[in-house]
């Protein structure tokens, strides 16, 4: 079923 | 000095709701602008993003930008203690170590005050990056909630496939497959009743249950929830707070192995 990805893998550190 | 005086205390409490169990601890943004939150989950797969803005607030006095790192199970109980129609006020010190929440019931006759200690809270806030959505999808929360308890029950993750007709969601586990299909309302009375999509290409994407199921105890602060997705980019699943803010999670897709 995939996979899990992390949040951080889209945002980047502000 | 800060002072927010929210009448509606309810609001407040179905925040902490909304928030308790996917955060153990979050840091509170207080500025002229409003209260705002952002918080990954202990295993960082989802983010959420809170704003609550001053206008919202009967009293709204916040001189200098602070942040109050809380420990939610410790702002939970204090919560617990406001009756939903009690009016609540936070109020805090510049630079300050405690936080007081008073809670007044509607006549006035009983006040209460609970204070509790801030803590230090070392996070990093991400940039959400503005995005154009494939799919934007708004429906009725409660049905959201309930699509996501009933197709729980016979996987780990839900495929959220989206077209201009309407909005799908599935699961397959070992006992079998559950499929819910939406079609976009074509008239209903009630605008908290209505499915509408918004639709520049399909979407087809998969999620953890788990996460979502979090995110439906946001459910009583909003009729509606809107999720919008496009490919290979977390989903964003949004409640409105009253007129004057929302609560935003992102959920980080499954991705092919």
């Amino acid at each position: 079923s995939g996979k899990q990805s992390s949040i951080m893998n889209f945002f980047s550190k502000a | 000095m800060f002072e927010a005086r929210l009448t509606q205390g309810s609001l407040l409490k179905k925040v902490m709701e909304a928030i308790r169990e996917l955060l153990n601890e979050a840091s509170f943004d207080c500025s002229e602008n409003g209260i705002q939150l952002q918080a990954m989950d202990n295993s960082h797969v989802s983010l959420v993003s809170l704003n609550m803005g001053s206008e919202g607030f009967d009293k709204f006095r916040c001189d200098r930008n602070l942040t109050m790192g809380m420990n939610l199970a410790s702002l939970s109980k204090i919560l617990k203690c406001a009756s939903n129609s009690d009016a609540i006020t936070l109020k805090a010190q510049d630079d300050p170590d405690t936080v007081t929440f008073t809670f007044e019931s509607e006549n006035n006759e009983r006040v209460s005050d609970y204070s509790m200690k801030l803590i230090n809270l070392d996070q990093e806030h991400l940039g959400i990056p503005d995005t154009e959505y494939s799919c934007v999808v708004k429906m009725p929360s409660a049905d959201f909630a309930r699509i996501c308890k009933d197709l729980s029950q016979f996987g780990d993750c839900i495929t959220i496939s989206c077209t201009k007709e309407g909005i799908k969601f599935s699961v397959a586990g070992d006992i079998g497959t559950g499929n819910v299909k939406l079609a976009q309302t074509a008239n209903v009375d009630k605008e908290s009743e209505a499915v509408t999509v918004e639709m520049q290409e399909p979407v087809s994407l998969t999620f953890a249950c788990r996460y979502l199921n979090h995110f439906t105890k946001a459910t009583p602060l909003s009729e509606q929830v809107q999720l919008s997705l496009s490919a290979d980019v977390p989903l964003v699943v949004e409640y409105k707070i009253g007129e004057f803010g929302h609560i935003r999670y992102y959920l980080a897709p499954k991705i092919d192995e």
